[in-house]
């Protein structure tokens, strides 16, 4: 469909990608996770994007099984939500990632 | 107004009121909270009130000057969001709280 190309060629043209809600606690965290970090990712705000908000939501769950958000893209791989995003910083795999991608 | 009485009732009538919204995770996180120790709060969904929700969402921030959800209120007292309720009950506070109130 043309709103699950939209998704690819975002991933796959940005580093990272975090498809969010701007009234969202768990988005706003892991926004600024990637903002601690040095890195800009490409936001995108769901609730901001009137009846297509809701249709990209259903196209991400259809691409990536996962209905919520946040949703975190890094180097075009799905990476999860705000509670797997924060692991893998712990992990110390985000910077790794990031590092490979040349980002951090 | 009306809707302010059910707010000052419900959290006159209930050691531990919560205002939350069902999809919201920081909402997930302050009820999970309260079961770990063992207390049951009363739990107010707003995104299951229909246009109700709004309009108490505008009626506690009113009172409380709080806008957000979730909205926690102990011994009809308001004590503020997930953020707020998580370092009382790190520093030992919320439980003391809600002895005082024999809950705990
Ligand atoms: N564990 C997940 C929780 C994700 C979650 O439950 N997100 C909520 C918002 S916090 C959601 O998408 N609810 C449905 C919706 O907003 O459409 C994470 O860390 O991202
Ligand atoms: N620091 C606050 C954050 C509260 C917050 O931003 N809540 C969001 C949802 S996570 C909210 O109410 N957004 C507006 C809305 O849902 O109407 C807390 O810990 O509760
Ligand atoms: S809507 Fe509250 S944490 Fe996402």
């Amino acid at each position: 469909s043309r709103l699950e190309e939209t998704v690819r060629k975002r991933v796959s043209e940005n580093p990272v990608v975090i498809y969010s809600k701007t009234w969202c606690s768990y988005s706003m965290e892991v926004k600024s996770l990637f903002k601690r970090i040095g890195v800009e990712p490409l936001v995108i705000e769901l609730d901001e994007l009137g009846p297509q908000g809701p249709q990209l939501q259903k196209v991400l769950e259809r691409m990536t099984g996962q209905c919520t958000v946040p949703n975190v893209f890094i180097g075009g791989k799905h990476i999860g939500g705000c509670t797997d995003t924060v692991k893998l910083y712990q992990k110390g795999e985000l910077t790794t990632m990031l590092s490979e991608l040349n980002m951090s």
